[in-house]
């Protein structure tokens, strides 16, 4: 049975801050 | 931007098993919010923002997609996600949400409600490290 990371069920929204 | 639309991936469907940060195995229907928030507390790379759902609309590409824009963190930044109308982002308080819902529960078994604007999903980014 595969096991997933939870963190692949979250969408990575990175934005590009300049700060 | 719009950025690159993702498929619909196994680890929607219901059953699927997620381990959180500490080790703990659960099905992907159960997660709640917490379980977020506590993994991305131990990860040494990753924390939470909450990411305003401000518009959802139809894609021009296809009829199955959706573009959902939303505004992220604190700095309110505004990033659209070009998505499969079923595809379920994680509500805070709330559990899975998706443009769809029915054909979410159709296609994957996953206990959905309907994304509405004004709705906080969960979103990760890199942890600033100074």
């Amino acid at each position: 049975v595969p096991v997933f990371p939870w963190h692949s069920l979250v969408p990575f929204l990175a934005p590009t801050q300049s700060d | 931007s719009t950025m690159v639309p993702p498929s619909l991936p196994p680890y929607f469907i219901k059953g699927s098993i997620i381990q959180l940060a500490d080790g703990e195995l659960k099905r992907v229907e159960d997660l709640k919010t917490e379980d977020f928030i506590q993994s991305a507390e131990i990860s040494s790379e990753l924390k939470i923002d909450s990411s305003t759902v401000e518009r959802i609309e139809g894609s021009h590409t296809s009829p199955n997609f959706a573009v959902v824009q939303f505004s992220v963190g604190e700095h309110r930044t505004q990033v659209s996600v070009e998505v499969l109308v079923e595809y379920p982002f994680f509500v805070f308080g709330q559990g899975w949400s998706s443009c769809c819902p029915d054909r979410t529960t159709q296609l994957l078994e996953l206990p959905c409600t309907k994304l509405s604007v004004g709705d906080v999903c969960i979103s990760l980014t890199l942890k600033n490290l100074r």
